[in-house]
């Protein structure tokens, strides 16, 4: 494990083992214990902690902003992006006015590793795991594709029903406990009103729905702050996305994570595809690690920013 | 460990909606133990696969007697990887 004194000291330019990532998230709360805390929501299948990073200043269930990376282990960048993302809040609280005001009012909720267990096994056993790492009964397959294991059309079109398949929905919705966990806090907290979930790659802002044609109510709105959002964050490296519903822009899927959070009343529900365009795929240098993270963090800060403009 | 020596990642172009539809085929037959990084979903949008050695060939004949235009994203992945895991303990050291 990579030793650290401080989290400053930590190589936010490269890509970290779980062990590591946990530790730095246990020095970052001693470090700043009264802005951040660590929750322990639950385990994943093979009894690892999963943890969530609370930047609180205050106050109980007050309106929340919640952020998860990783969903898909082998999405290295979308980790190592969470990591500068937390440090990004705790190093500009207090400094940046728009980060100061956010959180005197709100909080800010950030899952790193949404699925550690499989990440834990791309740095060990399989660099190009996707999925969690249960044991399927009757197959030899393991692991359920938790991004299609949501309640929000479950078993529909854009999901396999084969344990093999990389898109497999597993027995039945929120059969995950890494997805399960998610479930259980939005619905206990019950005041979380913009959900970010971050995949990579290939460049896409993407709002509900992805298991129907049918247009999310609110979709003119969504629209219009991912083209703002996207605008903001081509601004500083000139990086070009996409975006749209899911299932006009990239294809049917069910089961997927916003639609069941849009679905629950998170209006501003958003899920982005980080770099990119189609020279590493999974395997993004680590010197793209802090460019893609500082650009994506721009049209974070544009959803963060309406949403805390826009109380519902 | 798993590794992927001499394993592909390719680019796939597709011209038209018939194109995407036997990517689709392709997809299903899970004794090529394909990976698709990006699936087959419009003519707008690239595919990317990535193969297994010992399917390569198998997939490059399909594409080629279908007139799907292809290149190669990542020639090796595991030389990638391995480039990766380098990079990874230099910035430790």
């Amino acid at each position: 494990i990579e030793q650290m004194r401080n989290t400053d000291s930590f190589n936010y330019a490269s890509y970290h083992t779980l062990d590591e990532i946990y530790n730095w998230m246990d020095v970052l709360v001693s470090e700043q214990s009264n802005l951040v805390s660590k929750i322990n929501i639950g385990s994943t299948f093979e009894n690892r902690p999963i943890y969530v990073l609370k930047f609180s200043t205050g106050g109980t269930k007050r309106p929340a902003i919640w952020i998860d990376t990783g969903i898909h282990s082998r999405e290295w960048v979308t980790q190592a992006s969470g990591i500068w993302m937390a440090k990004k809040i705790a190093t500009d609280y207090g400094k940046d006015a728009f980060i100061t005001s956010i959180l005197n009012e709100m909080d800010i909720f950030i899952e790193i590793v949404t699925n550690p267990d499989g990440f834990h096994f791309t740095h060990t056993k399989n660099r190009m795991w996707r999925k969690t790492r249960s044991i399927n009964s009757g197959s030899s397959c393991v692991g359920v594709d938790p991004n299609r294991n949501w309640d929000a059309g479950f078993g529909g079109a854009g999901a396999s029903s084969n344990p093999c398949s990389e898109t497999y929905r597993g027995p039945r919705a929120n059969s995950e406990s890494e997805v399960k966990s998610i479930v259980d806090f939005v619905k206990s907290h019950g005041n979380i009103k913009a959900f970010i979930s971050i995949h990579s790659y290939s460049q896409m802002l993407l709002y509900p729905y992805g298991y129907t044609k049918t247009p999310a109510p609110n979709q003119q709105e969504l629209h219009s702050l991912a083209r703002k959002a996207i605008d903001a964050l081509s601004s500083l490296y000139g990086t070009s996305y996409r975006y749209g519903s899911i299932i006009n822009t990239i294809y049917q899927a069910s089961g997927g994570t916003i639609d069941w959070t849009y679905n629950q009343g998170i209006k501003y529900s958003y899920t982005f595809e980080l770099r990119d365009t189609g020279r590493y795929g999974f395997i993004l240098p680590a010197n793209q690690i802090i460019p893609t993270a500082q650009e994506t963090w721009l049209a974070i800060t544009t959803i963060m920013e309406h949403t805390y403009n826009n109380p519902y | 460990q798993k590794i992927f020596v001499g394993d592909q990642v390719l680019r796939i172009v597709t011209k038209d909606m018939e194109q995407v539809t036997l990517l689709k085929d392709l997809e299903e037959l899970e004794n090529l133990e394909l990976d698709f990084w990006k699936g087959p979903t419009h003519p707008d949008f690239p595919t990317d696969v990535h193969v297994p050695f010992a399917s390569l060939q198998a997939v490059k004949v399909f594409l080629e007697s279908n007139n799907i235009q292809y290149s190669i994203m990542i020639e090796d992945l595991q030389s990638v990887v391995e480039e990766e895991k380098i990079q990874i303990i230099r910035s430790r050291s």
